[in-house]
């Protein structure tokens, strides 16, 4: 990535600090040190993936730092996605619902 | 079609943003905003209507778990309707099969529900016309946005695989940001053009992206948005007919 002249994730020092201001921000503490460095992990990942995005993006997006930067894909995934409807296919008749006009 | 449409503009349309916490019920949360904007527009009324009540008279288990927005339409309908949130306040958990609808007046309902062709222009027409939409899709690219208008590719976001329920509630264009892909790939600067998009009403809080919206490209079936468009249909009786509120 540096080689297009572009820092695309903050120094070492620097990342923690970002790290910091997320975890004030949207109020995030861990449990262990373990939990932390994993989380510190997931969270410089989680700001090269936003850099990658926003330079593939055809639009006007700007992708950064969000509440879920500290999640992994699967996590975000599961935490606030439910589940896939890929290929379920609507058993539902069209026409449900009663005729009376606004009776309850 | 209008060039633009935002129903926030128009008063007592779109409730305010909800939080769905930790409970995966952004199809609840959906298929709510898309009954209260119903009623906004056809019968003047700004009402909130429960997502608790969704979740805990949803015929299919536990609502915080996840659902389709087609299930919490068949509820209203077998509930003749929804109490108000305040009766019946949203908690975050779901108590499956301990509906307390009976409990509380019902403050909307609806008649039918219907899936729209998926073609974005006539879904343009109908948001413009008729009101909001649900609609659901891939959600991946949300997890890292902040602001601005996405326009995915459909290796970064298959719209195949939809995941999240959300409210469509506008359209609109707006210029593309000069260069920035010439800047990162150092190839020639492009000639500035306008950006179609849709602009959605997420379940994550206010503070989640533009003040709880997001907006994603238009035209192009991005992350899935036209694989199932879903409202409901609110009939007004013919001696209320009154001068319909156009999508401003």
């Amino acid at each position: 990535d540096s080689r297009r002249g572009q820092d695309p994730s903050p120094q070492p020092l620097k990342l923690k600090e970002v790290f910091t201001l997320f975890q004030i921000q949207y109020n995030r503490s861990y449990s262990n040190p373990a939990e932390y460095a994993r989380r510190l992990d997931i969270f410089a990942r989680n700001l090269a993936q936003a850099q990658r995005l926003q330079e593939e993006d055809l639009g006007t997006a700007e992708f950064g730092v969000t509440p879920f930067s500290d999640l992994t894909e699967e996590e975000f995934g599961q935490l606030y996605g439910h589940q896939s409807v890929a290929g379920r296919a609507l058993n539902v008749d069209r026409k449900v619902g009663s005729d009376e006009w606004g009776q309850t | 079609v209008p060039s633009t449409c935002d129903w926030r503009k128009a008063a007592g349309i779109i409730s305010p943003v909800k939080n769905q916490e930790s409970c995966k019920c952004c199809w609840a949360i959906a298929a709510a905003g898309n009954i209260e904007s119903l009623w906004g527009i056809k019968f003047r009324k700004s009402v909130e209507v429960s997502v608790q009540e969704l979740l805990d008279c949803n015929r299919c288990g536990d609502g915080c778990k996840g659902g389709y927005i087609w299930d919490a339409f068949i509820t209203v309908l077998n509930n003749s309707g929804l109490a108000s949130e305040t009766d019946y306040p949203f908690r975050g958990n779901s108590r499956t099969h301990k509906c307390q609808a009976k409990k509380y007046r019902n403050v909307a309902w609806i008649q039918d529900f219907i899936m729209l062709p998926d073609c974005e222009q006539g879904i343009a027409r109908y948001l413009a016309t008729q009101g909001p939409i649900t609609v659901t899709i891939n959600m991946t690219l949300l997890q890292h946005y902040q602001k601005g208008v996405i326009k995915a590719t459909h290796t970064n976001c298959d719209p195949q695989r939809v995941d999240h329920s959300v409210l469509l509630v506008g359209f609109a264009k707006c210029k593309s940001v000069e260069g920035r892909r010439a800047a990162s790939s150092q190839s020639r600067p492009r000639p500035r053009h306008s950006i179609p998009y849709w602009i959605l009403k997420n379940s994550w809080g206010a503070n989640w992206g533009e003040e709880g919206y997001f907006r994603l490209h238009r035209g192009s079936n991005a992350c899935g948005i036209t694989k199932y468009p879903i409202t409901a249909r609110v009939h007004i009786p013919a001696k209320k007919q009154q001068q319909l509120v156009s999508c401003p």
